[in-house]
């Protein structure tokens, strides 16, 4: 079984450290 | 044919109306038609042979139902409106997207049913990946990015993110098309058809892709607990939780179900183990999972077994036109 997001996990890291400056408290 | 002949046949006919998620269309039935000669009316003018992961959905008090294929339309409860309204849905969901979806109007509507369950939320996503998943339907939708046609507001009337997303950050809508832009770019050279398959491959991971829930309790009265139907097999979820189930059985573990009027019962294949029973609010609901088990269980022997012939046409036909489009696409 292949891990979820597989091909994608790099893009995904990175696109969820840019966005962590903006984040909400309360998110 | 004569007019009086021609009025006794339209006589003999009822209009429907069926909408797809990408266009709608307007057809004739004839009075005993059952569902699945509707069905298959729809399938031959949308061209689409991978028929068996939809079904015809309608709204029968408040609630949506599928039309029994084996069953005559006008003898099922379909508001009697003129035209009769239909919505041609995906109602089963391959195990692998890219393994089982081959026809590209078969991708494509799925493509388009799945990005609106994100949309309004039917499937939660991280912000990440809803990022993510936007850029590849922008790719899907405008092609490669060209800074000098796709120009900063070129994506200000699009849905692009759920909302839910978009409330947990302090980013102007600007900000997120440009966020999304540079991802855009990044899929320069892929074609449509190889975006959306992109876009379904990270859905088929969220949690809450192609499940079905139901209320359902461990006591006659409560419905305190929630019971998901996938191409995997059932789901036990707490009622407050749609994501992490409290117990999963594949469908090797199950040997049978059935039900008895509000009484829901899974007999596991392990003969040491317990029959796992649960109450559903209604008689109606316990058929309706009763039916999508067994469907979503036939469709994953089905999938184990040898190819018939006609999927075997299909996937080869797929295969060619999927190759003359890459050659096209790099000749362009």
């Amino acid at each position: 079984q292949p891990a979820k997001f597989a091909p994608y996990q790099k893009a995904l890291r990175e696109i969820r450290y840019s966005l962590l400056p903006f984040a909400n408290e309360s998110g | 044919m004569s007019i009086r002949s021609l009025k006794k046949k339209q006589q003999k006919t009822f209009k429907v109306k069926i909408v797809t998620m990408e266009t709608e269309m307007e057809l004739h039935c004839e009075m005993d038609w059952k569902g699945n000669d509707l069905f298959d009316l729809v399938c031959k003018h949308l061209v689409l042979k991978e028929t068996w992961f939809f079904g015809l959905q309608y709204m029968a008090s408040g609630v949506d139902t599928w039309l029994k294929l084996d069953k005559k339309i006008l003898q099922q409860d379909v508001p009697k409106e003129d035209p009769l309204k239909f919505r041609f849905l995906a109602k089963f969901y391959p195990e692998n997207v890219s393994e089982e979806l081959f026809q590209d109007i078969t991708q494509h509507l799925f493509f388009l049913q799945v990005k609106k369950q994100i949309l309004d939320e039917e499937i939660i996503c991280s912000p990440e990946a809803s990022v993510l998943l936007a850029s590849y339907a922008v790719q899907a939708k405008y092609g490669n990015y060209n800074p000098n046609i796709h120009q900063p507001g070129f994506l200000s009337q699009e849905e692009l993110l759920p909302k839910r997303v978009l409330q947990q950050y302090q980013m102007t809508s600007e900000m997120w098309q440009e966020k999304i832009t540079a991802w855009y770019a990044e899929h320069r050279g892929i074609a449509r058809d190889e975006a959306e398959m992109n876009y379904l491959k990270i859905a088929q991971d969220l949690d809450m892709y192609g499940m079905n829930y139901f209320p359902i309790s461990q006591t006659k009265n409560d419905s305190d607990m929630l019971l998901g139907v996938d191409a995997k097999g059932i789901h036990i979820y707490s009622r407050n939780n749609k994501i992490s189930p409290l117990k999963s059985f594949k469908w090797g573990d199950i040997r049978n179900i059935s039900y008895n009027s509000k009484k829901l019962k899974f007999t596991p294949v392990d003969k040491k183990a317990e029959t796992i029973k649960f109450y559903s609010k209604e008689q109606n609901v316990n058929k309706l999972i009763l039916h999508l088990c067994i469907e979503n269980h036939n469709l994953f022997l089905t999938k184990r077994k040898v190819d018939s012939i006609e999927m075997q046409q299909i996937k080869m036909q797929a295969k060619e036109e999927r190759a003359r489009k890459k050659n096209e696409h790099q000749r362009l």
